[in-house]
């Protein structure tokens, strides 16, 4: 079992250094077990510094460094034993627009390479725009959902309607 | 292995029969807050097997089903289906469809769940195997919750490890 | 004390109520001390019914409408007790389009009723929007932080240059 | 009373002397990832008499002195200060200026803060004082930070209560 921990943090480990790389441009991060002997019960630290800043432990970054370089490691985490589907729930709330892209791009690129389904829950129009479709979800009757299947060019409308609301 | 269906019925604020098909590459889901966004990740998670409520938002696991409105009477189940489908590439490089899953919980008010492969009753623990195999399952990392980007950041680096430990 | 707290909860509760109906254009809340013998030692529970919704602790409530109902508990605790300036650091990141406007509203009403300034971080083009001015913040150098006071006609160029990025 | 002007010197990203100008209504603060938004806010939490480094993202005091760049080099001191008037409403309804103060807190690295009250040296006690009479503090409901409405949600019930002391 130490091995295969051992096996899974470096795997991880060299996905999370290059996907970080990916999400900021530059930079540089890594994971760091605390206890190299012991490593069942090690902690897992993150290291990181976004490009031209010195190496900080991630408790040090701001709110959207913090959630880039978590994304990063959670994608470096799925690609070790990708599923048939990927799902996130509004991971972009706190990334300012040149990060959501990068964001996007990133996700471009994992679903281009593998056979992964990515269902990305957004507030972000920028993000919207991006999608391959949308499911747009209202309550049309108080208290319950209902789903409208919505394809790219109704969901800019949507969203230009929403912002002029 | 695709995730090609999701069907909800009365489950949290679906009360209606809903279907969402899955297709290829990135599917956006969008609306106000407060619509039922989560609550369709919520499903996933249930379907497959989170036997815990309090990691569904509620207080009891009955909380999942539909709890009524000003103007709609509660339910007295909610059902949760996925469509999952094995599909083998051929030597030509054209895909063969393969063997379809349909895996299904129920939960009665007061009664618990029971749970279904292609119709067939089977215990919680076959279901989890089965999804666990296709690497998801309630707490995989392929389900990323609102707010558990803060969760890992605010964890302790002991608990943290344990995200390795998924992919080992 | 405990005379002291039963009237700041009192109070706080009604301004708590007044503001969570202006922020969801309807629906109730209230507070609720969970030990009406020994407040000092009490937990402050917040109970919440969206438009339309049966009433439920804040916990069953979705991301924005939690977010929402704590902006109001927020200012509600402020009013209070005003001081001559109120910072929010992007407490708007979970909220829809309709319900940063609702915020945005609010904002507007307690500045016009008050001396209080207010510092509003943000990432959301609407909320940037409805500032009078705007501090930008950049890093022209690598980890250093400059600032540049942008007037609104230049922040709308900047913002759409930044989604167009 | 009005808090009229905020000074960074040094002060975590902030290595050049930085002023802040607050006018009347609604200022937003805006910015790209990382470039220094919270830090403005940590200054004004810091200049009003934050004792612990905990609660400014540090794991010591000194870490919110300016400490380099690939390009630029540590410094040894951090400043920061706020400029309060205060303001009498005459009789025909215009202001009069009234007292101005300015209220600093300087740190040099490995020895400590200090405290200034129109260039009067003070100690961190006055200083406190001084903000809590304005209802203002390190810990007051006026500075709301990243993260702080997801904490109140997940606070425990007797946490939460402390939030109406505040406003005793
Ligand atoms: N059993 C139930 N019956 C009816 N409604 C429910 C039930 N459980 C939850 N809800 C409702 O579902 C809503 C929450 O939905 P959900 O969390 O999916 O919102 P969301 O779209 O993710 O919103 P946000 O953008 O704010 O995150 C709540 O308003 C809640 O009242
Ligand atoms: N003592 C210091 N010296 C130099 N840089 C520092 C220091 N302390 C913090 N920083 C840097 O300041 C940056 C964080 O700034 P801040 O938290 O204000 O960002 P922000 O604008 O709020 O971003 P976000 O929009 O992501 O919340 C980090 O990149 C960190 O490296
Ligand atoms: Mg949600
Ligand atoms: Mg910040």
């Amino acid at each position: 079992a130490r091995e295969r921990l051992q096996q899974s943090y470096e795997k991880v480990n060299s996905n999370f250094k290059h996907l970080f790389e990916k999400l900021f441009d530059g930079g540089k991060a890594e994971l760091k077990l605390d206890d190299n002997e012991d490593i069942l019960n090690a902690g897992l630290d993150i290291v990181a510094w976004p490009p031209g800043k010195k190496p900080q432990t991630i408790s040090l970054l701001s709110g959207g460094e913090q959630a880039l370089t978590v994304i990063a490691l959670i994608l470096a985490v799925f690609l070790e034993n990708p599923a048939p589907v990927c799902i996130l729930d509004e991971v972009d709330a706190p990334l300012d627009d040149t990060n959501v892209k990068k964001f996007c791009d990133t996700l471009d690129d994992l679903s281009k390479n593998s056979n992964t389904k990515f269902l990305i829950v957004t507030h972000h129009p920028y993000t919207m725009s991006r999608m391959d479709r949308l499911f747009g979800i209202t309550m049309a009757k108080k208290g319950e959902s209902i789903m409208l299947s919505v394809d790219l060019n109704q969901a800019e409308k949507m969203v230009n309607e929403e912002i002029v609301a | 292995m695709e995730l090609k269906k999701i069907k909800l019925h009365g489950f949290k604020s679906f009360e209606k029969q809903t279907e969402f098909e899955i297709n290829k590459g990135l599917t956006g889901i969008v609306g106000p807050n407060g619509c039922g966004k989560s609550n369709v990740l919520d499903s996933l998670q249930w379907v497959m097997g989170e036997t815990s409520y309090k990691n569904l938002r509620g207080s009891e696991m009955d909380d999942v089903i539909f709890s009524g409105t000003d103007t709609s009477p509660s339910r007295n189940f909610a059902e949760v289906s996925v469509i999952m489908s094995e599909t083998t590439i051929t030597s030509d490089e054209s895909k063969a469809s393969g063997d379809e899953y349909e895996i299904k919980r129920r939960i009665e008010r007061n009664s618990g769940s029971k749970y279904y492969i292609n119709s067939i009753e089977k215990r919680a623990k076959d279901v989890q195997l089965f999804f666990a195999d296709n690497s998801l399952g309630p707490h995989s990392i392929s389900i990323v919750k609102q707010g558990q980007i803060n969760q890992i950041i605010e964890s302790k680096p002991n608990e943290r490890r344990k995200i390795l430990e998924e992919a080992a």
